[in-house]
């Protein structure tokens, strides 16, 4: 696998085929880009979601390969500094805004007597954030004193219904991901580099598991249980590169939360010569920018990097998400142009 | 990855753990 990819014929854009582009004129600093599940006149569709620091827009699809805009939601107070997906949810788009770090957490919705309108669903010092199925969203926040771990059951109306509240760990937790197919555990990364998983109905923290000096400041995207063990995909964006690996991007490392331990399974590493990433999994697919403008993709199980998509004619590349139900790849330029890619 | 190397490995961790962590 090493070899492939170290070939200059290595991993081109093949894998990934160009389906549509479109392009907001108004938008000149795109901070993140997205999709949201959309119910209106008796039938679901995916739309695809952009934001800037002070506009979050709503694009529809309008033919094959056509996006027109729909909406736009102007948020004037702070600024926007990523759209949280929400999988499964229907007509509701999550932002979190702040400015260093994420001061606050809200919904933005459509109502068939309200129209378009935008409501507060969590303020504070928020680390890090997450949706998860049935109109879950869990988010960390810090005090001087003490952290908060919350899940919020949303409303469809974007009010909260329920909130309960998590045992926080000793460490700040530093991201979330939900665990496929256990719909009452969570998993959590740390500050201190550890894996710490929740039983959400309960709000117990049953497990807390280090993941190892070698690779600081670790990132979990999401989590499988399978066999008795927990497998983690956990992203890796300050570790140093090394002779025997070269820079990992990705690792899936299998906990067992009965004795702590942990052994990694696969490993995806960087294209040689790169460097740099910023991490989006979806399924068993993960996707990153790296620094030199371009983006990479893995098939995570297998450790290949399957496709690069070098910076085009409009520039480096900033921003790669995967979109919901595997409808393929976003990838959006400096621009505000964004391209849908099947995969 | 074995049993030797991650210890005894139970499919009912998340049942278990749940039993053993404080409320």
């Amino acid at each position: 696998d090493v070899a492939e990819q170290l070939t200059p014929d290595g991993p081109r854009e093949e894998s990934l085929q160009l389906v549509s582009e479109l392009k907001d004129p108004w938008c000149s600093c795109p901070v993140d880009v997205g999709t949201v599940w959309w119910a209106a006149a008796g039938h679901r569709e995916l739309r695809v979601v952009t934001a800037s620091e002070s506009a979050v827009s709503l694009w529809q699809p309008l033919a094959p390969d056509c996006w027109g805009k729909v909406y736009t939601w102007h948020l004037t107070e702070l600024p926007v500094i990523q759209i949280v997906p929400l999988p499964d949810t229907c007509n509701l788009v999550c932002v979190a805004l702040g400015e260093l770090e994420i001061g606050e957490i809200r919904l933005l919705l459509y109502s068939e007597t309200d129209s378009f309108k935008h409501s507060l669903v969590k303020t504070g010092n928020i680390k890090a954030v997450v949706g998860l199925k049935d109109q879950r969203l869990v988010s960390s926040s810090r005090t001087m004193q003490e952290q908060q771990v919350e899940m919020v059951l949303l409303s469809e109306t974007g009010g909260s219904k329920d909130r309960q509240t998590l045992m926080p760990p000793e460490e700040t937790v530093t991201a979330f991901a939900e665990v496929e197919g256990m719909r009452e555990a969570l998993v959590g990364t740390t500050a201190g580099n550890s894996v710490v998983v929740w039983n959400l109905k309960t709000g117990q923290l049953l497990r807390k598991m280090h993941i190892g000096y070698s690779y600081p400041a670790s990132i979990c995207h999401r989590a499988y249980s399978d066999s008795g063990l927990l497998f983690v995909v956990l992203s890796h964006p300050h570790a140093k590169e090394s002779e025997s690996c070269g820079s990992p991007a990705f690792r899936v490392v299998a906990f067992n939360p009965r004795s702590g331990r942990s052994t990694g399974v696969m490993f995806s590493c960087l294209p040689p010569g790169r460097a740099g990433r910023r991490g989006d999994v979806w399924d068993t697919a993960g996707a990153a920018v790296l620094t030199s403008g371009a983006v990479a993709v893995w098939d995570l199980l297998r450790g290949h990097c399957t496709a690069v998509l070098p910076p085009g004619p409009a520039g480096h590349w900033a921003l790669a998400r995967w979109a919901a139900g595997g409808a393929g790849l976003l990838a959006g330029h400096r621009d505000g142009t964004v391209h849908l890619y099947r995969y | 990855c074995s049993e030797s190397d991650l210890g005894p490995i139970s499919l009912n961790w998340f049942e278990e753990l749940s039993a053993e962590a404080p409320p």
